[in-house]
Parts: C-alpha cells; structure tokens; sequence
C-alpha cells in the first residue's frame, strides 16, 4: 500500500485544485519559503483527521480555507482527498484503491468520506489501526517537530511509544 | 498488555540502539524506564553518547546530534510499525554536509519498504530521490504546483 | 517612565515597519497594544503580512517567514539600542537561498555599525563575513580552533 | 567598542585552553555537528553573567565544566574570559582594555573578575547599562531562539520589549 495522490482544494494557500501523483520510493518536494510545502503536510495530517488547529499553525478550524488574497476571493470550502493504492491487498476488505477525504465549509459543517461514501472520523483510523500512520506521532513529521521529540518529558515518550506500537 | 508492552520495548531499544550507531558511526544509545520496578507506568527516557564523548544528559547534545538521535528514534518506529508512508518536513536543517549524507545513506535503505514523501532544500538529500515535486506562489498568493528537474538545483 | 517608554515603542514600531519591508521587498508589518487604552499594562501583538498575501495571524506564517520576522525585530532592537557586539547562532538554517541573500545584504549594512559573530553552516552567509574560524573535534573529544579558508568550503 | 578576545578554559567541550582574537566587521564560526560551536556563545552568555542553566543547555551549573571523554580526565573548573576593546572610550572611567572574566569550581565556588579583580555581578551589568548587551535578549541569540521569539505571548513580548530599551 503507499499514497498514490493528493487532491487539495481551497485548503490553505491552495485555493486552485492542485493533484499530486506519487509513486513508491523517496519523493521530494522543493519550492522557496511561503510557498506552501508545509501546507501539503497539514493537509495530509487534516484528512486523516487531525483535530487540534494548533499542530495546523491556525487558531481557529477555519483557518484551514483559503482566506482570499489583494487579487483573490476567499474560498467557501477546504477540500482534501488522499488516494492509497491498495492493489497489494494490505488491506483486506477494501478495493484497490482507497480515496479518503475530508471536506470544511466555512459554515463549520464538515464531512469524512471514504470512497465517496460518508463515514465517520472512526472508520478512518480503523482503516490504519495496524499500521504506524496516523494514531502515532511517527509517521508525520510537521516542520520543527523532530527537535520536539527529545524536549518531551519521559511520560510524554511513553505515551509516544505506546501509540506507536 | 504487559507482555506485549514489553516486547515491544525491547524491540525498540534493540532498533534504537543499533540505528544510532549506525547514524553516528558509532557510540551508543538505549531506552530505559525512569522506574524500572514500575515498568507499567514509568516513563522513558533516553539516553545518546555520541563516538569520543561522556555520557551526558541529551540536553547538552548539539543541535545537528538532536536531529540525528530523534532521526534514530523515527527510524525504529518505522521499523516497528512501518506505515503505508511517512512524510518528513525539513529534519535536515541542522545537519551538516556528513550528518546528511549518513540520514540520505540511512533512508535510502528504509526507503525499499516505506515510501517517503521529504520537504527539503538541501541539494545533498535532492539526490537521492526519485521524484522531484516544485511549490511556488504565483503572482495573486496562490500556492500551485510547478514541474522542477534537479538540474535546477545545480 | 510613559513618556520614555511610548516614545521609544513607536520609534521600534518604526523601525519593525521599515525593516521588514526591506526584507521581504514590500509588504507590512507593525507591532500593536492588545489593549490600546492600558498602553502600561497590556501586551504587544506582532503582526506581519508578507506581500501579496492576505494579513493572517502569525502562527500561520511558513518556517523561512518566521525566521525573516523575527530577523527583522531583532535588527529593529539593535538599531535603537546598538550593542557593543551581537552573537547570531544559525538563525538562518530555515532561510531559501533568496531570503539568505536578503538577510545578509541588510546584515552587511547593519554591521557598519555593529561587530557581528554569527555562527552559520550556509555558504552564503559565509561570502560577507570578514573573518573565518573554525572549530573542530579533536580524537579525544575535546574542541580544538582549527584555520579555515572559505575555500574549504566551496 | 568592541569583541577583542575570548579565552575558554575548562569551559564544557574546550578542556584545553582557547584563545579567539576577533576584529570588527562579521565573523564567522564554522565547524561540524557537535564541534562545539554553540558552546562559544553559552561562554559568551555564561561570562556576562547569565543565571539559568536551563538556557545554556545543561541541568546543574555543574555541566558547564568539562565533564571528560573516554581519553580525557574531567576538569576542576571552567573559566571565561571576555576581553573587550575601549579605545574609542565608549565607556568612560574604564581602561582601554576591559577583562571581563568568571570562574565556577566543582565545589561551586564561583568568582566574577573586571580586570583581574573581584567583582559582583552588578558591576559587570553596570558596564553594560546603556548599551544593548546582556540584559536584554537580542544581542546574544542561541541556537534555534530566533523562532522562539514569534512564539512569545503578547504580555513575554512586552517584557522583552522593556528591557531591551
Ligand atoms: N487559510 C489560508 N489561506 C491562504 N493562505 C494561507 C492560509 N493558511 C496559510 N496560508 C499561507 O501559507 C503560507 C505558508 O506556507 P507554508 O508554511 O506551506 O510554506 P513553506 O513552503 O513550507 O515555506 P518554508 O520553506 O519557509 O517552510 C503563509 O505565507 C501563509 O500566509
Ligand atoms: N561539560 C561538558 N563537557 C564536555 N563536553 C560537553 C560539555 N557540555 C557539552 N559538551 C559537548 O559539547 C557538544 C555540543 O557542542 P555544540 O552544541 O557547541 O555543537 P555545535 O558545534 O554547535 O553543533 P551543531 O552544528 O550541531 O549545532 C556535545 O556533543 C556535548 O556532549
Ligand atoms: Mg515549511
Ligand atoms: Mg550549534
């Protein structure tokens, strides 16, 4: 199994749908300061459910829509879709491919959806429940947070370690 | 719980221990529990000598060396409980030119069974990858998504 | 103490103002009371808005834009109250090659006045320093002055 | 005025003595990871009198004298001198030259010195008075504060801003 695409919309600076396709093996992504690559980070942490603002750098849920700029309208919603290419059967039960998104209009109604069909927060984490993605810290590492690791105290790392195993 | 917990510790300590040596070619480092009678609800905590220095406490440890221990300890995690991918915002700011070249070398080998996704801008880890995404912000402060070869990066 | 403290917080503000937009080529930045009416009591909020960008608060700010604000506040206290030498360690580890070029062509000016030490792994920062020294680790795990030339850095 | 020189002695990783001489203009000091270039600016900031362990990376006050390596016996103090160039009279009724210096032994006797003799700390703070160094944060910044400062509450950043004018 491994991330296949990404599909933002109005989510943060990126107000224009924008798609990545990835393929297996190390990918990199460049671009100067500003200009939205840690932005791609949040989104992948926002869509498979990431429910605190602060570990999104806002204040407010909201502040993951596009907000508008001097030349453009504000967006009316943050969309994020994240496809898993699953034709290794890691996961059993699921089809080949595997879309999972999440949606934030700026009324504050939200929705998870997995393969188009709505679900709830619950049945995305299952989908992960054996695997190192999402539940622990490990598997999404956000700017600045690598020093954060060795700062915590030894209760936190415990707690660390028993979410990730 | 117990048995299980403990297991998995010790499988922890074993990757943490032998990732470190790898990455710092040399020295040594452990996991140990605060209270070892309580393992159940003590905490951890631990413990990095780099080759050629003391055993000290982590804080005293340089920025670059900070990078690399918590770069071990992502490591052993992932080996673990390997996750479908993992995505890697700038942990080489700190490193210098022989530091990177030890992660790069490292990644590559984990890099067989997890897919990474790296932000970075530094040339050095650019050159281990196999694809190449660009980010920039046009004119109206919009982010969108720009074709780069690593050519541009010379 | 009102009358010092007002008139040196808008000669700051002004100097946070200018600075900032030398640095990002345009934009705006100022500093504000949280509370404008209990101006000896209250807080001070930073607030910066990069050009062609919305004013958003500052968490929202990426890495290299942080690091750039925060240059800015740092050359705005040093010109109202110079010091006789000024110690920068890495504070340009998050910066893109574009706003390193900023930071130094503004720190080049600044140390006119200023005697600067400023500890760096990035070349470019290295091409406007006037003297080089090198540290290293000896064997024995001790740090030793070592010669430097910056083209042993090339 | 200026930086002249800096003498470490016993001062965390420089067991053997150290003597950098600067001039004005920018220096630049480069090394590897863990080389022990931060270490010359906990000296500086440990010289001028800084009071929080915490801030020069150790636990006890203790961690700033050489602790040893496995080919290096651990050393009985640690001693900082900063020598500063006052030619151009900056700072009247002080000489030309002007030592500042401050030694810790194990036992925890510790010592400030102006010119080789015994002072309080408030004197050496009294130097500095109207100029920018030491008291407040922005003329010596340790690695990784700069981002730091952003994270500052409003009522922190005010504090910063009172002492720094
Ligand atoms: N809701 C939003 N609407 C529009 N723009 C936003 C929104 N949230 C954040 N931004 C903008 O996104 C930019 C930050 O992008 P990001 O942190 O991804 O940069 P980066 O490419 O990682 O840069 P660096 O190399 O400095 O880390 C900021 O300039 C911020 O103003
Ligand atoms: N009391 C001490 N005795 C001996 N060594 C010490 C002492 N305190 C700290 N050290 C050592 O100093 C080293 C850290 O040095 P420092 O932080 O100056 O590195 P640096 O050159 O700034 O590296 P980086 O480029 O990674 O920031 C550590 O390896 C630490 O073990
Ligand atoms: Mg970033
Ligand atoms: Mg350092």
């Amino acid at each position: 199994m491994y991330l296949k695409k990404l599909r933002l919309s109005g989510f943060k600076s990126f107000a224009d749908p924008v798609s990545l396709e990835f393929s297996e093996g190390i990918s990199a992504i460049v671009g100067p300061n500003g200009s939205g690559k840690s932005n791609i980070t949040d989104a992948i942490k926002w869509v498979l459910g990431e429910q605190s603002i602060k570990s999104l750098r806002g204040k407010k849920m909201e502040d993951v829509i596009f907000s508008g700029t001097e030349k453009k309208q504000a967006s009316g919603y943050a969309e994020v879709v994240l496809i898993l290419d699953n034709k290794d059967g890691s996961l059993e039960n699921y089809p080949q491919e595997i879309a999972i998104s999440r949606k934030l209009f700026r009324s504050g109604e939200s929705d998870y959806a997995i393969n188009k069909k709505s679900c709830k927060l619950k049945e995305i984490h299952s989908i992960f429940m054996d695997t190192g993605l999402g539940k622990n810290g490990y598997s999404l590492i956000s700017q600045g947070s690598i020093e954060n690791i060795l700062a915590s105290s030894p209760t936190e790392l415990r707690n660390i370690f028993e979410e990730a195993v | 719980m117990t048995e299980q917990f403990k297991a998995n510790f010790i499988k922890l300590q074993e990757n943490f221990t032998r990732i470190f040596s790898i990455l710092f070619e040399g020295g040594r480092a452990y996991l140990e529990f605060t209270d070892p009678t309580g393992v159940l609800e003590g905490g951890i905590e631990l413990v990095a000598q780099p080759p050629g220095k003391r055993l000290r406490h982590i804080s005293l440890l340089s920025g670059g060396e900070k990078s690399m221990v918590a770069i071990a300890l992502l490591f052993s995690f992932l080996e673990i409980n390997p996750s479908p991918f993992c995505v890697i915002d700038e942990v080489d700011a700190a490193l210098d030119d022989h530091n990177i070249y030890r992660y790069i070398s490292y990644l590559k080998k984990v890099a067989e069974h997890n897919q990474f996704i790296t932000i970075t801008h530094r040339r050095t880890t650019l050159e281990v990858c196999d694809n190449l995404y660009g980010v920039s912000m046009s004119k109206d402060g919009v982010s969108q998504l720009v074709s780069v070869r690593l050519t541009d990066y010379a």
